[in-house]
């Protein structure tokens, strides 16, 4: 029951299901992002690979060879033929696979294998034209239609008809034999947003959605207007000043308890606490060795001290067994009990123990 | 991993499998705290429930665990909400451990990264894993020693994929160390002068290790993730819903 090809049968629980069987159950909607721009829409597997769905196919070392033997341009309805392998044409009245035309397979195969040779690739075994049926026989089968589109979506189409790689467009270099993805650049020429203050242009979709991609993370400022007494959300909600770092979620991307717990600025050794929307520098008489292990783990893994660090701080008052523990310690200061990190050794990360481990340093 | 060696036990105490019911191991994993452990994202593909899956640590063969293995469950996964399946970008997933480990000689958190500390260019790093070895699958954990590539070198590479700054590329131009299926989410570290390892990538993608030609792996940007993981860790851990 691992194949989705047999799940409907599991279900009922007690029929056997050869998921190599030729009988396939029933067409789903393609969604392998190389084959979307076929002129149908609907498949079912196994396909002629042998592959049992389409995230087997999606995963396949042959949907990334057959894009890049497009790359090489040597047979025009080679993606058209590579899709009609990987996510076959189901008919939705009979439920049964539609085959590519022999000639087609045959054209693909003479046109590109000798390429793919050159860089010491093989054609791909099981898909031998012959079980193909020849088209005009009494079997349906697949030809390209006049104008079908070359280029998957994720490719750009040259004026000469090559595909190139989307993001080689208007990238600034040369891909196209014709140059034609340098051509009409301008955001607003591919309906993207163009960054103030810079060429980059970036989808609409992506203006306010708490991930910055312009320079100076220009589309993620002015995203939110809040209240006096609101802060608002890495994702641009709202949300008031007395719910930020109360230890409970209030935005939906929890970014209101992000960095409740840092260490100043200024020093870069003094604790302090962000609450109802102020910083706190932590001063407290009773502390002891929970609340350390506490504020370092909330701190992350632990910081490294700063050597060199000037200015009057000459006590350190450690803790008695400071030697026979690692990881982040704290020193209260003597005269205004102001707590100071001082970090001995970052945590046990990253030590190997095991004896005798360097044997590649003699190697070399 | 291609062309590499076996490793000895305890060589990479922060190295996990990530196993899924009969299929045993699928993935890489990697150890950064007694809870907590790092994989790439397109490892849950088709399998997102957190019950379906064990990590296992503190082993060297797969078939034979030993005394010094550690298994967990996992108590939830949290996939990047940006990771893009079509381009495999924001490739990074973290897996809450359902108890904390013993910390052993032989399971071990590595180094997270400093924020913006990246390994240099022409660096030589190590990759680790149980993945494909170009002729059979290994029992016993694999390592190879890869130098790393700077993003616009790799982008000549590959034609049809776009490198984004959330990757990491490293590997031979024309050599034999490679990752490959089977090493996905496993570690890519750098030891720094210290003597620490510091973990910089995690086995994500990369051209069709089986065939001669042969082009850089392509690892998740961990420097790139380090604020979003411990804020991740963070609110897992104090936060009450």
């Amino acid at each position: 029951c691992i194949a989705t090809t047999c799940q409907p049968m599991c279900a009922g629980g007690n029929t056997v299901c050869d998921p190599r069987s030729n009988s396939s159950s029933r067409c789903e909607p393609i969604s392998l992002e190389l084959c979307m721009n076929l002129p149908y829409n609907l498949t079912s597997f196994p396909n002629y690979l042998g592959h049992l769905s389409q995230r087997e196919s999606s995963v396949s070392w042959e949907s990334s060879l057959f894009p890049a033997l497009v790359q090489t341009g040597c047979y025009q309805y080679l993606m058209f033929y590579a899709c009609t392998l990987l996510v076959p044409k189901c008919d939705p009245v009979s439920l049964q696979r539609v085959p590519p035309c022999r000639s087609l397979c045959r054209s693909a195969k003479e046109k590109c294998e000798s390429v793919l040779s050159i860089v010491g690739l093989q054609w791909p075994e099981d898909s031998d034209c012959s079980q193909f049926p020849e088209e005009g026989g009494n079997t349906t089968c697949l030809l390209p239609e006049a104008g079908v589109d070359e280029c998957s979506p994720s490719h750009f189409k040259c004026r000469s008809g090559r595909c190139v790689l989307a993001s080689k467009r208007c990238d600034g270099h040369l891909d196209c034999d014709d140059h034609s993805d340098e051509d009409n650049c301008g955001c607003s020429e591919r309906a993207l947003w163009e960054c103030p203050g810079s060429t980059v242009c970036i989808k609409a979709s992506m203006i306010c959605d708490g991930f910055p991609d312009c320079p100076q993370l220009v589309d993620e400022t002015n995203c939110s207007v809040c209240r006096d007494n609101e802060l608002s959300c890495n994702n641009h909600q709202c949300v008031h000043r007395t719910l930020w770092c109360d230890g409970r979620k209030h935005c939906s991307d929890s970014s209101d308890e992000w960095n409740c717990v840092s260490l100043s600025d200024r020093s870069g050794s003094v604790l302090t606490v962000f609450k109802t929307a102020a910083e706190y520098q932590v001063c407290a008489d009773e502390w002891n060795d929970e609340l350390s292990e506490l504020t370092c783990n909330q701190l992350g893994l632990g910081v490294p001290d700063q050597p060199g660090v000037q200015g009057r701080r000459r006590w350190l008052h450690v803790h008695p067994e400071w030697h026979q523990r690692n990881g982040c310690w704290l020193a209260v200061m003597a005269y205004h009990k102001q707590i100071q990190f001082v970090s001995l050794l970052p945590s046990e990360c990253g030590l190997r123990q095991a004896v005798g481990l360097h044997p590649h340093r003699k190697k070399r | 991993i291609l062309g590499g060696r076996v490793s000895r036990r305890g060589a990479w105490p922060w190295q996990c499998s990530l196993q899924s019911g009969q299929s045993g191991h699928v993935c890489g994993c990697v150890l950064i705290a007694r809870k907590w452990a790092l994989t790439v994202a397109h490892c849950f593909e088709g399998r997102e429930s957190a019950d379906l899956w064990k990590v296992v640590l503190g082993i060297n063969n797969l078939d034979h665990p030993g005394g010094h293995s550690q298994s967990r469950g996992v108590r939830s996964i949290i996939v990047h909400p940006r990771y893009n399946r079509a381009v495999v970008d924001y490739d990074i997933s973290i897996v809450e451990l359902d108890f904390e480990i013993e910390e052993t000689a032989f399971v071990r958190p590595v180094c997270l990264p400093q924020p913006g500390q990246l390994p240099l260019p022409d660096s030589y790093c190590y990759i680790t894993g149980w993945g494909h070895m170009g002729n059979r699958m290994p029992f016993k954990l694999q390592e190879g020693e890869v130098r790393i590539i700077s993003l616009s070198q790799c982008q000549s590479y590959f034609d049809m994929k776009t490198i984004t700054p959330r990757m990491l590329c490293a590997g031979y131009e024309a050599g034999t160390v490679d990752s490959c299926m089977g090493d996905s989410g496993g570690p890519l570290v750098c030891e720094e002068s210290s003597g620490r390892w510091t973990l910089f990538g995690l086995t994500s993608w990369g051209s069709v290790c089986f065939s001669k030609v042969l082009g850089p792996g392509v690892y998740s940007n961990v420097t790139h993730f380090t604020p979003w993981i411990q804020q991740q860790i963070y609110i897992h851990t104090y936060l009450t819903d």
